[in-house]
């Protein structure tokens, strides 16, 4: 799974 | 999303305006030292031109795309002013921390300790590292020229608070809804824990009116 796509803080 | 996290980002928002409006400040008084660390301004630019790789391939959040945006024409318009524009008013002699170093610290620590050995994923955990210490050349000044303007530590108090907030808003994600971020996690506790002598001063003189000074 890519490590990239759930984050989502800034 | 939580209150904390949005209140977090808005300080964040408002510590920017704080900056921009003291730059603007510092025009009519041109040729006095602006007490602004060019190297911490220009490491946040590159914090967050690492870290939004991501800008236009992961779509979160109208909010989260636009925050994004903000934050790298914002970072970039700061470093250009005090390159060009108030060029005059920055001055070298005062702006002495060593920055090469700790981007270099933060680059080998982001090609040992990382999540996922790509490019991009490098690049984000490097900017998470940066942003860390990058706060170090402004800190670095005040405790050089002693004394700060009350307007410069409305900035750093601003910018201490969106740290601190994050702090709470982790512990509030690792009990809602089990998220778990160590790289974020322990480089935010260290960003933090950097604002520590900081808030002592702004409480204890800023706050009562006094001048800030250091002892």
């Amino acid at each position: 799974q890519d490590p990239h796509a759930k984050k989502d803080e800034l | 999303m939580n209150l904390f996290r949005l209140v977090a980002d808005l300080m964040h928002l408002v510590s920017i305006f704080i900056l921009l409006l003291k730059m603007q400040k510092t025009r009519s008084v041109a040729g006095r030292c602006s007490r602004i660390s060019f190297k911490t301004q220009a490491l946040y630019a590159t914090v967050f031109l690492t870290r939004y790789t991501d800008l236009f391939a992961n779509f979160q959040s109208l909010y989260n795309t636009t925050m994004k945006v903000f934050f790298i024409a914002s970072s970039l318009y700061i470093v250009f002013l005090m390159k060009f524009k108030f060029k005059a008013t920055n001055d070298p002699r005062l702006d002495t921390f060593k920055a090469q170093y700790v981007v270099g610290g933060a680059a080998a620590l982001a090609l040992i300790v990382n999540y996922a050995f790509t490019v991009q994923e490098v690049l984000w955990t490097f900017s998470i590292y940066l942003e860390a210490v990058a706060i170090l050349p402004q800190l670095f000044m005040l405790t050089k020229t002693g004394e700060a303007e009350v307007i410069t530590t409305h900035y750093l108090f601003a910018l201490g608070t969106y740290r601190g907030l994050y702090l709470v808003n982790w512990i509030y994600r690792y009990w809602t809804e089990y998220y778990v971020d160590w790289i974020v996690w322990i480089a935010g506790a260290v960003q933090t824990g950097l604002y520590c002598d900081f808030f002592y001063i702004y409480f204890t003189k800023v706050l009562k009116g006094a001048k800030f000074e250091l002892p």
